[in-house]
């Protein structure tokens, strides 16, 4: 053995990057499940029912692959993933490592803002790049609905009732995609005057919603964000043609007021009284419609407002992350309502209007430029949903599955974050 | 990744209006940023 040991000559072999990857993910898979099981017992020994076992896991029906997936740690990886995205690739090899990968998935290299691939350190940089100023025009007719980002449409159509039946091989209610029930407002108390006193709040409203007289009384009414909105130019519609009339406006005292912080999370929900099709028109001229963009690998990832709208509060989904490929989106039913997703909720001049960017495993984190405190597909996430559960159950009220918070404190005159036609409003991250 | 847009316009045929949406693209096709999906 002495002999062995002392003569046998040494020789490196390179171990293969998949096995190091798998390694790792098994790893991870591990500790997840052997911290579920800690807890679990813990939960046991206190009796606490809310525990994440207790509640249901959703179980997706489909065939065999969708059957598969649903037992992988689809969270691990896309965090695994995202984290070996993140790694810094060698400086000599990133000008071809992000040229391959345009080869591969179609990226267009000269819309890309950064002529200089160096810049990019790793594969996340890049999958986050901008383009250059005016590759991509916007539509000038102001009564067009703009593409909300590159991709291909792969759904459109009316909505009739409650199910969007029109949709082949993805049939989903809207009430489960958008969330049936919101809390109870949170922000307490009663209407107050703006803090900033820039206009009376009656007045207010119906100069954003078409009162002619007041509008010509005075041009600039807002300054949201730092950016002074006039009313025609914030809904790109006459005041004559806007939807609402301000006697309606004056019955909207559940709308909360209060200016508050630019956001706020409620993580404990309860079933409260408005649900989201509150926003919508009472009389009968309008439809609801929908549309479904899918965005490629090498598509630009960044996603914009497709009109003039007031986005009043958001609805954060934690769910799985499958793939949100066509193949998966024809063969598993209902897949927009698992996965992890933002839905927002707010109103253009027409009436109700949400956007809801839905994430995949492979790209996983959803960016809101200006909701600094929503965290999408970490482990916090997680936390907060158990959270979310437990006061839920100890209040004895079921999870409805989503953490909540509210825009109006952007602005207290238009109740929530005012957005532009074709203004970036964030964009899908690896990982 | 995916986009869902759920938004409420004005029903296409309503009486005494001209307004109504309508779609400007086809299933399957690629679109830009910007570009029109459909007009009121």
């Amino acid at each position: 053995l002495r002999h062995a040991l002392n003569d046998t000559k040494i020789r490196w072999y390179p171990i293969p990057v998949g096995l190091g990857i798998g390694f790792l993910g098994f790893v991870q898979f591990y500790k997840t499940q052997a911290r579920e099981k800690e807890r679990w017992e813990a939960s046991q020994e206190d009796g606490d029912e809310a525990h994440p076992k207790k509640r249901p896991k959703v179980r997706p029906d489909g065939p065999w692959q969708v059957q598969f997936m649903s037992t992988l740690p689809l969270k691990a990886m896309s965090r695994l993933w995202g984290r070996f995205n993140e790694l810094t690739i060698p400086y000599y090899l990133r000008v071809p490592g992000f040229k391959l990968y345009s080869f591969i998935f179609g990226v267009n290299l000269d819309e890309v803002s950064e002529p200089d691939l160096h810049v990019y350190p790793n594969l996340a940089a890049f999958f986050y790049r901008t383009l250059k100023p005016g590759v991509r025009p916007l539509d000038p007719d102001p009564d067009a609905l703009l593409s909300p980002s590159d991709g291909r449409v792969l759904q459109f159509g009316k909505i009739e009732g409650n199910d969007i039946e029109q949709v082949k091989g993805m049939t989903y209610t809207v009430d489960a995609l958008l969330g049936k029930n919101t809390p109870t407002p949170s922000i307490s108390g009663k209407e107050s005057e703006p803090s900033d006193g820039t206009a009376d709040k009656g007045r207010a409203r119906a100069e954003l919603y078409g009162d002619e007289e007041l509008i010509k009384a005075d041009e600039e009414f807002a300054r949201v964000n730092g950016i002074s909105y006039t009313v025609p130019g914030l809904l790109s519609g006459g005041p004559e043609e806007s939807h609402y009339d301000s006697a309606r406006i004056q019955d909207q005292s559940a709308v909360p007021s209060n200016p508050g912080a630019v956001s706020e999370v409620r993580a404990d929900l309860a079933l409260g009284e408005k649900p989201w099709y509150s926003l919508l028109s009472p009389d009968n001229k309008t439809s609801l419609y929908y549309a479904v963009v899918y965005l490629a690998p090498g598509d630009y990832h960044r996603f914009h407002s497709p009109a003039n709208w007031v986005v009043e509060r958001r609805r954060h989904f934690a769910g799985e992350l499958y793939s949100v490929s066509p193949y998966l989106q024809r063969t598993l039913p209902g897949l927009f309502t698992l996965n992890e997703r933002i839905v927002l909720l707010g109103r253009w001049r027409w009436g109700f209007f949400s956007y809801i960017p839905v994430g995949a495993t492979n790209v996983g984190s959803i960016k809101i430029n200006f909701d600094k405190e929503l965290r999408t597909n970490s482990l916090l996430t997680d936390t907060a949903a158990d959270h979310a559960a437990k006061e839920a159950a100890a209040r004895g009220e079921p999870y409805s599955g989503f953490a909540e918070a509210t825009y109006s404190g952007a602005s207290a005159v238009l109740g929530g974050h005012a957005l532009r036609r074709g203004e970036e409003m964030g964009g899908f991250q690896l990982g | 990744s995916t986009i869902v847009l759920v938004f409420e316009a004005p029903a296409a045929g309503q009486a005494g209006s001209n307004r109504g949406f309508t779609w400007a693209v086809e299933k399957g096709q690629k679109i830009k940023m910007g570009q029109v999906l459909g007009h009121v």
